[in-house]
């Protein structure tokens, strides 16, 4: 697979260098020579240009990647022309990152396969972990219905999952339990994943659940064993 | 809950709004006038101030709150004496982002009890989607296990839940299947979401199943059936 990226900030080369890592050939492209250089040993090739060249985007054989990842930030109008000249070039998957609803809607509009908000999706998760205490991971699977990560309640504590019963009762499929206990030495603590709970698991103290359900069925679990 | 947010770009001001459309208290700050301004009618109190200004800091009430946001971005050392000065007015919870792994060690040392990288984490999030084709979603539960929703393989279709056999045959738990499907009308998609899939239930074409198991269980379901 070969795979552009176009900006080389914070998000941009986090993304080219990930791919680099999975080995897949990588073209990085920033105005700025110092990201350029920064990076040029760890990907296939960086290029130095403006990425609105469409000449350039074209000699740099731009044309010719599956995927090219729009990672330009506060230039809208770099970020809109790149996405227009890469759909010119005939690239069939074009990923933009965008700062707002609307500029995600022109981004779309102009050819955009896929539109990122990295900021924004990271405060959303955020927040969903402040609000509800004892949440360690949130991922919404669709409207109100996530995976959550939470530390087992207190009135789970000691009981098995068969007397839990949590898919019949709140309609909750318990995913995961991760148990931590002290090293041998007693010094650290070590994490144990238990990824196929079998009924006659017992929660214990400290454990984080990572529980499958609607955003309401998971509420009235906690909310009935806290 | 009260929660402070240091720092309102384009991380802390999503943080910012987020919360307060949650009904928490918020108090954002930022030495940008324009940025305190366009947010102020939005959260409970936005200041203009520069956050390494520890008298500022107490004298606007930020050592009350609960939480504090440090989303300051490329000053770091303004993000480091954010979190300390945090923790020195014995806020309980402080959340910081980091550029790099390195950042992020020295902000844990100096007190904050969360790091986030949003550009990275996103990158990464991405970089996986790209990889595997037909993935829309990627949530890491552990080390090598976690959540994916992709679109049904080929092999599956018209195979019900039972047939498939998943948690015994691959140690896969199937979460949720997402079925699109025309409206009555033909002009349009819908999505019906069936979080609670039954053993006689049909994978039909173009259906997305949420599966949680290891990565390398879940590569081998793909290969199986694609
Ligand atoms: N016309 C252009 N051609 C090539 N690179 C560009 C162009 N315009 C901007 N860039 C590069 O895009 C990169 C990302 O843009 P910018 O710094 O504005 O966004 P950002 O939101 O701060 O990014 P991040 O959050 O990823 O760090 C920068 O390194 C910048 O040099
Ligand atoms: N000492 C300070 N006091 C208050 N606010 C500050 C201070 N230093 C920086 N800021 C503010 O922090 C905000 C975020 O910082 P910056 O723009 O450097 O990061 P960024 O990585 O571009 O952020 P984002 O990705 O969230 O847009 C800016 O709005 C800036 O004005």
């Amino acid at each position: 697979m070969k795979c552009a990226v176009i900006g080389l900030g914070q998000f941009g080369k986090a993304a080219a260098l990930a791919l680099a890592r999975n080995g897949v050939e990588v073209i990085g492209v920033d105005e700025d020579m110092e990201l350029v250089d920064d990076i040029k040993d760890e990907i296939s090739l960086a290029v130095r240009m403006d990425a609105t060249d469409e000449g350039s985007l074209e000699s740099h054989g731009i044309g010719q990647v599956n995927v090219l990842v729009a990672a330009i930030g506060a230039n809208f109008e770099a970020q809109v022309l790149t996405v227009v000249y890469a759909k010119k070039l005939g690239i069939p998957k074009v990923v933009a990152r965008a700062m707002t609803p609307v500029h995600a809607r022109i981004l779309h509009l102009v050819g955009a396969d896929e539109i990122l908000n990295p900021e924004e999706e990271a405060a959303n998760r955020l927040v969903q972990r402040l609000l509800i205490p004892g949440i360690s991971g949130y991922f919404e699977l669709a409207e109100s219905f996530s995976v959550v990560e939470i530390d087992a309640p207190a009135g789970t504590v000691g009981k098995s999952l068969l007397q839990l019963d949590l898919r019949r009762k709140f309609r909750i499929n318990l995913v995961a339990i991760k148990h931590r206990s002290p090293n041998p030495d007693g010094t650290s603590m070590r994490e144990e994943f238990n990824p196929v709970p079998s009924p006659d698991d017992r929660i214990r103290f400290g454990d984080v659940l990572a529980l499958v359900g609607s955003d309401l069925d998971l509420a009235s679990f906690m909310a009935e064993f806290s």
